[in-house]
């Protein structure tokens, strides 16, 4: 889950989509890859008292990856942050194979679940990187606004570079529209932008060639900012509110082509 | 204008706040501090194009400021940024005396103006604490959100060690909630959690002893999504729109208050 713009609603799309592809009965870890911990704090899981975290993972070789593993409920499991990981750039800063650090920590379970989601920071730095070394897809949660928009450029340029030089099969899965507002005309220029731009790149070979904007957009609801200060996902706080109806839609859409291949 | 999450409404409150008190006949100057440059996109300005921008005057001791400023209407000026702004940080890195760069660049023409905003990018680094080191009082724009309130400790911590070692007399001014969803019960619990933070503040002597959450609250309001796209503060592009309406209120009790004393 992927934008270095700041507030765009990845960790509310990562706890989310996390929650409800595995209230469609599939097995599902979440790892907080952000310094503020949000995603962590959205399920209810607290970094500072958990014991082993993604920065134990990431700068400890010793640290043991069942450790990290926090059960949220049947078949979804998150690997937590704490604000210590604000510390993880500068330490592994000088190490060779810093970027690829990731990716090898997690080999050893990923036949353990169908979905990994990893929520990351606003920032294209050392965790991003690493995030984006280790997956297959990327999902870009944004705001159809115009200044929203500016940003866009630069996040694909660096899934390029991370394409071309360190993982040849990283692809954009597609974009989420967060906060979105339907009656909105801006919005739907919006759309409309990236809707072209995305329709262009087809037959390109880019990472984002087949990229689309994801449906449902997830409107805009009070519920989704609320459910995160009782330490719920959206389907315990308030499953049946439009934020639930549009995570729930989104994530049957994204099973259904992620499983047909 | 201070928050180091991003999406905020930092760069939407400079600009029609700045534009605001502007339209009550003060004399304004706008900075832009963020190398994603929204504020100067905002009211029209392209630092790739106009030559010199607020990097240049950090980063240049030749520059002159009188380059940098760009006027936008009668008695309304911009310094503005651009992408170049990025490398500032690492540039500045070893120079001494490189927090305050901008107060020393700022001293030749503060008598010209009654009012200077400075759009901080959303981090705590070099940028914002030059900023920091500049100014009078610092404004928070905010969400009334659960997850929004996390990071304010690590915002006033800040607030609190600039103030102790650099800038004495730095205050914290007050917190403007943007987006603003009044109907909201969550909205009101987390800005009660706000006022009685403030509240025991008083006395304390530290810089946001004094501050509170200024009113009115500015809606959430399409309108101001959609100024930017045509380069316009809210008060050329729709004066009359709710989100025009709060803006400017807020700005006459901005002055009223900051003229008082
Ligand atoms: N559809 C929505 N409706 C209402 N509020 C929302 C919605 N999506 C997210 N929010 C709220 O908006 C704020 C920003 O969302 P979120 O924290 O998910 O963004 P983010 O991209 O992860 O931010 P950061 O860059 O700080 O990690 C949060 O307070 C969240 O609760
Ligand atoms: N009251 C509002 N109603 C509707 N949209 C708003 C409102 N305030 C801001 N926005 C929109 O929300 C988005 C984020 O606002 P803005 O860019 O001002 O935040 P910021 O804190 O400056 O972000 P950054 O951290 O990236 O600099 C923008 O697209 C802006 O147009
Ligand atoms: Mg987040
Ligand atoms: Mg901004």
């Amino acid at each position: 889950m992927l934008n270095q713009k700041g507030g765009v609603g990845k960790t509310t799309t990562s706890c989310n989509l996390a929650a409800a592809i595995n209230e469609e009965g599939r097995r599902v870890l979440a790892i907080d890859l952000d310094p503020q911990a949000h995603l962590s704090l959205h399920v209810g899981v607290d970094g500072e008292t958990v014991g082993t975290t993604i920065y134990d993972l990431l700068v400890d070789p010793e640290a043991d990856i069942e450790d990290a593993m926090v059960q949220v409920r049947e078949n979804l499991w998150i690997i937590p942050a704490s604000v210590d990981l604000a510390a993880a750039e500068s330490e592994l800063a000088n190490l060779p194979g810093r970027n690829d650090l990731l990716r090898r920590r997690l080999e050893p379970i990923l036949d353990r679940f169908d979905y990994i989601i990893l929520d990351c920071p606003p920032s294209l730095g050392l965790l991003t990187l690493n995030a984006l070394a280790a997956v297959d897809e990327v999902i870009i949660p944004m705001q159809a606004h115009f200044l929203a928009l500016q940003g866009v450029g630069k996040l694909l340029e660096t899934v390029r570079l991370v394409s071309a030089q360190v993982n040849p099969s990283l692809k954009v899965g597609g974009i989420v529209l967060c906060m979105h507002e339907t009656q909105s005309m801006h919005g739907r220029e919006v759309v409309g932008e990236i809707d072209s731009f995305l329709a262009e790149a087809k037959g390109s070979g880019l990472p984002w060639d087949g990229a689309t904007v994801l449906r449902p957009a997830i409107r805009r609801n009070i519920k989704l900012a609320e459910a995160p200060s009782f330490g719920q996902s959206i389907f315990d706080y308030a499953p049946w509110c439009p934020g639930a109806i549009d995570y729930r839609k989104l994530a049957q859409r994204f099973i259904a082509s992620w499983e047909r291949g």
